[in-house]
């Protein structure tokens, strides 16, 4: 048990310094163990460096930069341990376009592992997408689901 | 092993049966705001069991059960079923054989039963009612809660498998004592 | 003193629920104090309902509902009692494109009072304000301003 | 009365001196993620005395000034300056002039001799140095932090009132119980 755990947090960092460099088009991220002697009572440390700009307190990275470090972390989970199904719930909101066309190269990189449902607000996310549904509400405060079939791009 | 269907009735904003058919791949739900993309995820979680209001944005059981509008009633009870598709039931047979042992002294045990089967596909549903009762389905037959976690834990879908991610993502990943993030790992490992 | 809370209080209330109604196009809301004989102790709640749905728990809103909620009641808070300047940090980060619309409309009959400052990613907030900053990042971390002066629709 | 011009010198992510002149209406301020948006924000906050760590997403004061990069060496201190402009000096020195009754007794205060000189427009500065030093500035001179609060009350800037608005706007309005709401209301009363 213990040495299954520091093998899955070897190879989730192995993927993490991976998904970070390539979502943010560089720079360098890595995990660190607070207490390697502990595992049972061992903290996880984040430790994330934007290319161009010095290592610092998590707090300080931008809005963008936090849902990009942790979307990092999630794929770098799921790659060593993937979950069948995954619903994604708004987690490209904050990320410029640059970004936002990053995440969804990355997140296609997953789909042999696992099935993405994923919610979202962006043009570019839905438009990558190999089946949209269009969520609605009628007068009655009732919802109505319609299958959004994408021509062209996704041929 | 992929999620095909998804079904809700009654269940907050989706009061009107509202059939999902998902499939491989990437599906993207869009919609404005408020018109009930994220009850969706929440209808993913609770079918597989979530017991925590807060994670379902709710007080309590009533509050998943659509209450109605200006032109339209409430309604007394949620149904959401799901159906998970197994393209390998042979190899999960036979891992479940390996795994339980003794082929007999457990047979009456609703999960076990349907796993030896080799099913290609399951589907898990729940109801609940205004008065706060709640049941859980295997392919249309009653079950308890601890066998649905049961079914989902052999899927690959344990119960606090990172399934769902919400906006909470961030603060979660980030946010966390360092001694908090440890729980993330400790599911994946 | 509290009677001054007192009527600010009102005078809030009055204007949130008129907010309200302009950012959701509907729909009605108020504010309640929780302890109306004691407005030293007392709390505040807000009662939301969008139109078409029952009112219900804040918990219970969308992520853009909740952020529409808070903006009506920033903006009666501005009307009421408008601070000079105010900078506005992606408040409308999780609001679709109508509600975008609505946001801004509403953000300019507060103009007369406040004068704002919008950091958004937003295209539509961009395109309607009468002047424009753009920042990069150039390559040895160091941030960069840019005035873009946007031509025809503000002219 | 407005923000004419902010003034940023290795303040955070602006290690170049960068100066922004602002007009009434509306100013959108654009960008890549991480290129110094919410920075700026931050400065504004800073300049007018804020002296929460968490509220500025430091540790501390140090954290304020530029850390420099792989091909930058980082900065000694950082000074933000902001200049005001109050159209209606008049009629502000004739509310003052009445607000502090005996025009003798409070000559010595910087704040009170300035105002009554009925300034159209007034330069608040901050600097800070990497021992964690900290200096407030009002038109170039030295004063003390609780000077800055005061002309800023003056002018209609308390200490807490709603200048720089986050997206922790929303927990702020909606999740805080109750009670903590009603101090947004005596702040506005
Ligand atoms: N039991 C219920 N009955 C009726 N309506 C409900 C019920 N539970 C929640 N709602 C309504 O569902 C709406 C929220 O839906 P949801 O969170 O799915 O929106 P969304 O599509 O995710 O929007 P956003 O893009 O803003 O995140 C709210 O208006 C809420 O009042
Ligand atoms: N003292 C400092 N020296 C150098 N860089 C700093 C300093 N403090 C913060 N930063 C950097 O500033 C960046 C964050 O900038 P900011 O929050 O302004 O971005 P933003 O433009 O608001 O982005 P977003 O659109 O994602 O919200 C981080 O990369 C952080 O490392
Ligand atoms: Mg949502
Ligand atoms: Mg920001």
């Amino acid at each position: 048990m213990r040495r299954k755990f520091q093998e899955t947090f070897k190879a989730i960092n192995v993927e993490f310094t991976k998904f970070f460099a390539i979502l943010f088009d560089g720079g360098t991220a890595r995990l660190e163990l607070t207490n390697p002697e502990d595992l049972t009572q061992t903290g996880i440390d984040v430790i994330a460096k934007p290319p161009g700009k010095r290592a610092a307190h998590l707090a300080m990275l931008s809005g963008g930069e936090r849902a990009l470090t942790a979307t990092a972390l999630l794929f770098a989970i799921l790659k060593v341990s993937p979950t069948p199904f995954c619903v994604l719930d708004e987690v490209d909101a904050m990320l410029d376009e640059a970004n936002v066309g990053r995440f969804r190269d990355a997140l296609k990189t997953l789909t042999a592992g696992t099935q993405f449902i994923v919610i979202t607000h962006n043009r570019t996310t839905m438009e990558s997408a190999d089946a949209v549904y269009g969520i609605t509400m009628n007068e009655d405060g009732v919802s109505q689901a319609i299958s959004l079939r994408l021509e062209s791009t996704n041929g | 092993m992929h999620l095909k269907h998804l079904d809700l009735h009654g269940f907050k904003t989706f009061a009107n049966r509202t059939n999902f058919v998902f499939d491989l791949g990437v599906t993207a739900i869009v919609g404005p705001n408020g018109s009930g993309k994220s009850n969706i995820a929440d209808a993913v979680r609770w079918v597989m069991g979530e017991q925590s209001y807060s994670e379902l944005r709710v007080k309590k059981t009533e509050d998943l059960i659509f209450t109605g509008s200006a032109t339209r009633p409430r309604m007394g009870m949620t149904e959401v079923s799901m159906m998970l598709e197994n393209p390998n039931p042979w190899t999960e047979a036979a891992a479940d054989a390996e795994r339980t042992g003794d082929t007999e002294k457990t047979k009456l045990d609703p999960v076990t039963e349907l796993l030896r089967s080799n099913p290609s596909e399951v589907t898990i549903g729940r109801r609940a009612y205004r008065d706060g009762g709640n049941e859980y389905f295997l392919n249309g037959a009653r079950v308890r809660l601890r066998d649905i976690f049961e079914l989902l834990a052999r899927w690959g879908l344990a119960r606090n498998t990172y399934a769902v991610v919400g906006q909470g993502l961030i603060d979660q990943a980030l946010s966390l004592r360092p001694e908090e993030r440890r729980a993330l790992f400790e599911e994946a490992a």
